[in-house]
């Protein structure tokens, strides 16, 4: 079974917003994930 | 042993059980091997249809599925479930530990397969920035959905359309005409041309969006695939806070997903019978598609306990619009808190 997730989010940085406005994953192909980990910020 | 002289039965399926799950096994051992190497060695699998891919379209896999979820519907003496219990923990590496209950008290291997963990085995990142997995499993792929037609890539040398996958998005009411717009550069649409469009006809041909005020940040479509071994935990739970608007069931076919099929099967994903669920989070649009396989055909949810999926059919036709229903009361739907459980994959 698979599960596939499309989501919106922040792509560049915003003055309101900071520098932390990129969504970033953090995780890549291949590595092994446990529910409640993040995939990204 | 009963009175109906049926003395060898429940020893006969038990032993059936155990030499496929040998046979599965071995399988998976000789599948991860050949990976592992072409991983060491630098190379990217390609996309190669084959016979036996084939010859897989001409099977009932359907009637298989349900074939399977009748086996390991059977229900083990107590004895002798701590032994099926963990040998399937051991042919595909499943943590017996995290179990919320004693293996005894699982009276099948199907109630076993969706079996809950105890409390705090999986531990939720509650920052608020942090979109969380909803499942256990291995990352296949993640990325940015850009340009006209977005796709996914299946595997090197295939690609899927995610319009395909999650079908035509009906809540539009729900996206209010000042918070899409193309990005600049290109030509913006009247206010009725708008209306007019889809959700996914702006989104996916421009998937960057942006707010009228220049303040708000672009937005990105982004995606994350990831497959649930037959060891893995099959609950799944909620990413992030969020309003489902919208579930869509389409009823397709039940191909294994394992990493043969998905370098020799097209369109795997979309052709495959699978519960989508679609809403709102805080950043936008967000879209769950719970993709069912041979082995784990049917998709429950917890929030719609009455979905019934893997159900036979007479006749099935890809061409058939999905079963949607839209949670009420509409343009809310269901709020989901990240970490809640959303549904679950059952065997057969």
């Amino acid at each position: 079974s698979t599960v596939v997730l499309v989501f919106q989010a922040p792509t560049i940085k915003s003055p309101n917003r900071g520098d932390n406005s990129n969504f970033r994953f953090c995780i890549k192909r291949g590595d092994k994930i446990r529910v409640g980990e993040g995939l990204g910020r | 042993n009963n009175s109906q002289g049926n003395t060898f039965l429940l020893p006969g399926a038990t032993l059936a059980t155990l030499l496929m799950l040998g046979a599965l096994h071995a399988r998976r051992m000789y599948d991860d091997r050949k990976v592992e190497e072409a991983r060491e060695k630098g190379i990217e699998i390609e996309f190669k249809p084959d016979a036996k891919a084939s010859f897989l379209r001409l099977l009932p896999l359907r009637s298989i599925s349900r074939i399977w979820g009748f086996m390991t519907s059977v229900e083990y003496p107590v004895w002798m479930r701590p032994y099926v219990y963990k040998a399937w923990a051991r042919a595909f590496h499943s943590n017996l530990e995290e179990a919320a209950l004693p293996l005894g008290e699982y009276a099948s291997l199907r109630e076993f397969f969706v079996r809950t963990l105890k409390q705090g085995s999986r531990p939720i990142d509650h920052d608020p920035h942090c979109l969380v997995s909803p499942v256990d499993g291995i990352v296949l792929r993640v990325g940015e959905l850009k340009g006209v037609g977005a796709k996914i890539e299946q595997v090197k040398g295939f690609s899927y359309s995610v319009s395909s996958l999650l079908g035509s998005s009906s809540f539009l009411p729900m996206i209010e005409e000042g918070d899409m717009h193309e990005q600049s550069g290109e030509q913006e649409s009247t206010p009725t041309e708008k209306t007019k469009k889809s959700w996914w006809s702006i989104s996916l041909a421009s998937p960057r969006v942006r707010d009228t005020a220049t303040t708000r940040p672009v937005k990105g479509l982004y995606y994350c695939v990831i497959y649930l071994k037959p060891g893995d935990y099959h609950r799944i739970h909620s990413p992030v806070d969020w309003n489902v608007l919208v579930r869509r069931h389409f009823s397709g076919r039940l191909f294994p997903l394992n990493e043969r099929a998905t370098r020799t099967i097209r369109n795997l994903y979309f052709e495959n019978e699978r519960v989508v669920l679609e809403g709102m989070w805080q950043e936008g649009y967000l879209a769950m598609a719970a993709v069912g396989a041979t082995n784990i055909g049917s998709i429950e949810l917890v929030i719609e306990p009455e979905l019934r999926t893997n159900q036979p059919r007479k006749k099935l036709l890809h061409s058939e619009p999905p079963e949607e229903r839209v949670y009420e009361p509409q343009g809310v739907g269901m709020m989901l808190k990240k970490g809640d459980e959303v549904g679950a994959f059952n065997m057969g």
